[in-house]
């Protein structure tokens, strides 16, 4: 199995 | 000009206790509202959020919104070296590269200054969605604590599963299984004992529990925690920080291949 990245949740702001 | 006066100082040392093995240096963000904090751990699989909002101050004082890059190891050694009961004071001058916490006793007969070495820390400001999580588990914070320490000696993750019967924590490991069940009990004498599920619908994921392990460190902060999941979301494991803010650690399920 995988860890899903945590950024996929989350909006990235500038 | 800053300056946050802490009545209840062993708030920030339990505060610190709970963030700073996940997170080594992160940027406080001080506004008149109060401070928060937002940060990845190394790995960018946990997310730690934290506010402490300016109304649990006894005197806050912020004149303009500004960002401080601490190493929280450094911040951790120097809030050690506050007692228990002792009033914590953070202050802060625009523009200098240094902090100062200050440790009074309650008798006011020791007075300690500690001046500490801001970093200038470059973090990426992730915005965190609402979401309408399918089941929120709330119970004693030290009920989960116990949980996760006790399952992280059988295995390496944790299934949580939330149903109409209750929530599960399950692992596997070479020596076996462990499987515990704990059901819905509002009847309790005293309302922090209590487990409460809200499900809108089932949900089940898997996590890593060395980091499940790492966020009970916040146990001493409040006695229940939420655990909010919704399929293919970090999970979000609350503690509440009476009557100020929360700490918040987000992370991510573990999927198949």
């Amino acid at each position: 199995s995988r860890i899903q990245h945590i950024l996929e949740g989350f909006y990235l702001l500038d | 000009m800053l300056e946050l006066r802490l009545v209840q100082g062993s708030l920030l040392k339990k505060v610190l206790e709970s963030i700073k093995d996940l997170v080594n240096d992160a940027n406080f963000d001080f506004s008149s509202s109060g401070f928060s904090l937002q940060s990845m751990d190394s790995s960018h699989v946990a997310l730690v959020a934290l506010l402490l909002k300016s109304e649990g101050f006894e005197h806050y004082r912020c004149d303009r919104n500004t960002s401080m890059g601490m190493n929280l190891g450094n911040m951790s050694k120097m809030l050690k070296c506050a007692g228990n009961d002792d009033i914590i004071t953070i202050k802060g001058d625009d523009g200098s590269d240094t902090v100062t916490f200050m440790f009074e006793s309650p008798t006011q007969d020791k007075i300690a200054d500690f001046e500490m070495k801001l970093m200038d820390i470059d973090s990426e400001h992730l915005g965190i969605p609402e979401a309408e999580y399918h089941a929120i588990v709330k119970m004693p914070s030290a009920e989960f604590a116990r949980i996760c320490k006790d399952l992280a000696s059988i295995g390496d993750t944790v299934v949580i599963s939330v149903t109409k019967e209750g929530v599960k924590f399950s692992t596997r490991g070479d020596i076996g299984t462990a499987n515990i069940v704990l059901r819905q009990n509002t009847t309790v004498d005293k309302p922090e004992d209590a487990t409460v599920i809200e499900m809108n619908e089932p949900v089940s994921m898997t996590f890593a529990l060395r980091y499940m392990n790492s966020f009970t460190k916040a146990t001493p902060l409040s006695n229940t925690v939420t655990i909010s999941m919704s399929p293919d979301l970090p999970v979000v494991v609350e503690y509440k920080i009476a009557e100020m803010g929360y700490v918040r650690f987000y992370l991510a399920p573990k999927m198949e291949e």
